[in-house]
């Protein structure tokens, strides 16, 4: 409190005039905020950043834009596990089949889907893999390539791989088939495991519902 | 808490705000537009101290340690004006890198003061 000739009553140091008290508060501030960030000076940004990257940073930090629901009561999401039926009577050729039973009376949307499998490989090798997805064909006659990959395994243990939009929509229609043709030379024994301990599995998150419902609501 | 008005000086909350364009912020602190740094000041005499309700809490806690400590705080019979509620500051900002970092700095924000 400024007071002719007086002293501050708490901290006993002089009074300052308000333009130098103004000064002081503002230095504290900064130091205030840069102590409590640590950061020993102000940061100086070495590239700009697109107002896109910037709009978006500042609606997550308003939170959920207005209206929508919170996750906890939106449409219920839950996660599928299934364990591959495998084929394995060819060491060149796996193919495993995949089950999904839908138990929800609204059918059931994929969100992400991805396949789990366990290569056993000799120590310091790599081997190519064929990735196919096979889907049923229009009237359900026999299976058909939808999509292929090709991956590069290089070491023994589990490996995963993102599932794209066919094999998820073969999954929302309750069984999708994949199959693994290790590439190069011919293997002494099967590449893929299959026993219980290291069956293969693909693992979808799954909302129920699926569209339609939304259009209801 | 009191805020303070002109004149008075009995312990209270004053108002400060810093706005980050005055001091050449706005470029790496996105958001808020600025920081209130209030702070406490004004006199708290003996028959406000401790006075229930306002401070008793937070502060008896504190004065029953400085008792226990023997410690000079006491000694001299007064009290201060300290704050009694704080919030946190929600920044978001620019760091080094341009990464946009959203932070929320605990107690910056006095929001109201009392006598110890």
């Amino acid at each position: 409190t400024p007071r002719a000739g007086g002293q501050c009553p708490s901290c006993g140091v002089p009074t300052l005039d308000l333009a130098s008290q103004r000064e002081l508060l503002l230095d504290l501030a900064k130091r205030s905020i840069l102590d409590k960030l640590h950061l020993s000076q102000r940061p100086t940004r070495s590239r700009p950043v697109s107002r896109a990257a910037l709009r978006t940073a500042l609606q997550r930090l308003r939170g959920p834009p207005r209206g929508t629901l919170p996750r906890a009561n939106r449409a219920q999401e839950y996660e599928i596990i299934s364990f591959a039926e495998t084929d394995l009577s060819n060491i060149n050729q796996t193919r495993l089949d995949f089950h999904f039973s839908d138990r929800t009376a609204g059918g059931m949307e994929i969100q992400q889907a991805s396949l789990m499998f366990f290569a056993q490989l000799p120590a310091n090798t790599t081997r190519p893999l064929k990735v196919s997805v096979l889907t049923p064909g229009p009237h359900d006659t026999n299976l058909t390539l939808a999509t292929q990959h090709l991956l590069e395994v290089d070491a023994s243990g589990w490996h995963q791989l993102l599932l794209g939009p066919e094999a998820q929509a073969a999954c929302s229609q309750g069984h999708l088939t994949v199959e693994l043709v290790p590439e190069g030379q011919v293997a002494r024994d099967s590449v893929i495991l299959g026993e219980a301990t290291h069956r293969p599995f693909v693992a979808a998150q799954v909302r129920v519902g699926g569209k339609h419902r939304v259009r209801r609501q | 808490g009191i805020d303070c008005q002109s004149g008075s000086r009995m312990c209270c909350r004053q108002e400060f705000f810093v706005d980050f364009r005055e001091i050449g912020w706005h470029d790496w602190i996105i958001q808020p537009e600025g920081y209130a740094m209030n702070f406490c000041t004004g006199q708290c005499p003996l028959h406000v101290a401790g006075m229930p309700g306002i401070a008793a809490s937070f502060h008896t806690a504190v004065l029953n340690l400085l008792k226990a400590n023997a410690a000079a705080g006491t000694t001299g019979g007064g009290s201060c004006c300290v704050p009694t509620i704080r919030h946190p500051l929600s920044l978001l900002y620019y760091d080094r890198d341009s990464n946009i970092v959203k932070t929320d700095i605990p107690d910056m924000v006095v929001e109201a003061c009392g006598c110890s």
